[in-house]
């Protein structure tokens, strides 16, 4: 049971990790078209 | 109880030893509790993985929206349309009877509006009653909001928080909220255009600007907040390549850290 629910907890963390690293990209694109702009 | 002739080079000397009860299922617990201990490293590394990435992504975010008020001020600056609206906008509000306004509905997260239609957009006033002592300078209106200024001048003295639809730059709607000069327990928010996307769901949403402006992103456990943050952000992104090597490098160790952590598993 303990090991099951380490296992969906790590699935969970994973999956938002996915999600973050996403965004991060997109957010770092915007950036930098917004720096692109101000050059 | 030693045996001297006992053969220590005997292969099969261990399947000659009297066996242990409960043996298989003691090697089954310790075979179970290994697994759980790696299982609770990567676990522990995930997270501190998520909180990295959680703090890189608040940094990201607040240096963006920190360019994108720059940015926004330049235009500003460049733009006569701008203040000619705004004068506009001063002018209309002082005209405005405040006090029927209010009588007519003072309900919680619900404002009283008032619609002007011009050339081109349309504008619309809204009062929404507000703690004297919130300075946040946010309403409840059920639309989502990046903010992209605030700024206080001479002839006004009241602070104004400038904001535009998350939709942006696909829906053109823009509001300007600031504090009623005749009634302080009240905040004027002043919209123009009309949102070309679904309708508000007032007090299902939140107003988003000021997690990413004033204070980065929530802590982990806040997921429903956090949710919303992500999707409102993901609607935000426009996909463009650009190389910056400080984004870049900081985003490849991010992302090498996750596929490393793919290829684990």
């Amino acid at each position: 049971t303990n090991t099951n629910a380490l296992v969906d907890e790590l699935n969970r963390v994973r999956a938002e990790n996915k999600k973050l690293s996403e965004m991060l990209t997109l957010m770092c694109d915007n950036y930098n078209v917004l720096r692109k702009q101000l050059m | 109880s030693l045996d001297p002739n006992t053969n220590p080079f005997d292969l099969h000397f261990s399947g000659k030893l009297p066996k242990r009860e409960g043996s298989d299922s003691s090697s089954v617990d310790l075979v179970k509790d290994e697994k759980a201990n790696t299982l609770q490293e990567e676990l522990n590394r995930a997270n501190s993985e998520n909180k990295k990435l959680t703090e890189m992504l608040a940094r990201v975010c607040k240096n963006y929206y920190a360019l994108q008020n720059y940015l926004e001020e330049l235009q500003s600056r460049k733009s006569p349309e701008n203040d000619k609206f705004q004068t506009e906008q001063l002018t209309r509000k002082r005209k405005q009877d405040i006090g029927e306004l209010v009588s007519s509905s003072v309900g919680l997260g619900c404002g009283t509006s008032e619609i002007i239609s011009g050339d081109n957009s349309t504008v619309s006033t809204s009062y929404y009653p507000a703690d004297k002592s919130d300075s946040s300078l946010t309403v409840k209106d059920g639309y989502q909001w990046r903010k992209y200024g605030q700024k206080i001048t001479k002839d006004n003295p009241s602070p104004r928080a400038y904001f535009r639809c998350s939709f942006s730059p696909s829906c053109p709607v823009k509001k300007k909220v600031q504090r009623s000069a005749e009634d302080p327990s009240f905040l004027v928010a002043t919209y123009v255009g009309t949102h070309n996307h679904p309708g508000p769901h007032i007090g299902g949403s939140r107003t988003v600007e000021l997690d990413l402006v004033q204070g980065g992103l929530g802590p982990v456990e806040e997921k429903k907040e956090k949710g919303s943050v992500r999707e409102v952000l993901m609607q935000q992104m426009a996909a463009s390549l650009t190389s910056d090597p400080k984004f870049t490098a900081a985003l490849a160790v991010a992302i090498s850290g996750r596929l490393i952590d793919q290829s684990r598993t």
